[in-house]
């Protein structure tokens, strides 16, 4: 028997780098 | 100072990997667009997406890294990354690109364009929290 195997799904924003500190108004 | 490179790449720029946008839709990497991040942005509330323009791309001390300056936003916020020459960023208009697509390809089978000066990325910031 061959175990399935679960693909991985990966969350949009872990694809975007975060760039700029967040601004205080 | 630019923040330190990670060794190797994050698994999911490697083309076939499925990525979650906000509202739950399935998608491959490769066939991601602006609008999806936008779209996600907006879902999430507190994610918001900025358009950064690439300003600098410098050789670094670091084997196979470069450093990039980006403006970032309506405030042109200037921001140093350290990444590896393959590491890919989203640009608008023209999709995955980075410092040297052949690699990019070679190692994540991912097309890629090349990534130059004036590209206009997206990136993410925080929204304001009251």
């Amino acid at each position: 028997n061959v175990e399935p195997r679960s693909v991985p799904v990966f969350p949009w924003h872990s694809l975007v780098p975060f760039l700029a500190p967040t601004q205080s108004d | 100072t630019p923040l330190s490179p990670s060794s190797a790449l994050p698994p999911y720029f490697m083309k076939g990997s499925i990525i979650q946008l906000a509202d739950g839709e399935l998608k491959r990497v490769e066939d991601l667009r602006a609008e999806d991040f936008l779209q996600s942005a907006d879902l999430s509330g507190e994610l918001k997406i900025d358009s950064s323009t690439v300003e600098r791309i410098d050789s670094s001390r670091t084997p196979d890294a470069v450093i990039i300056q980006f403006s970032v936003g309506e405030h042109k916020t200037q921001v140093c990354v350290e990444v590896l020459v393959e590491y890919p960023f989203f640009v608008f208009g023209q999709g995955w690109s980075s410092c040297c697509p052949h690699r990019t390809t070679q190692l994540l089978a991912l097309s890629c364009a090349r990534l130059s000066v004036g590209d206009v990325c997206i990136s993410l910031t925080l929204k304001s929290l009251r």
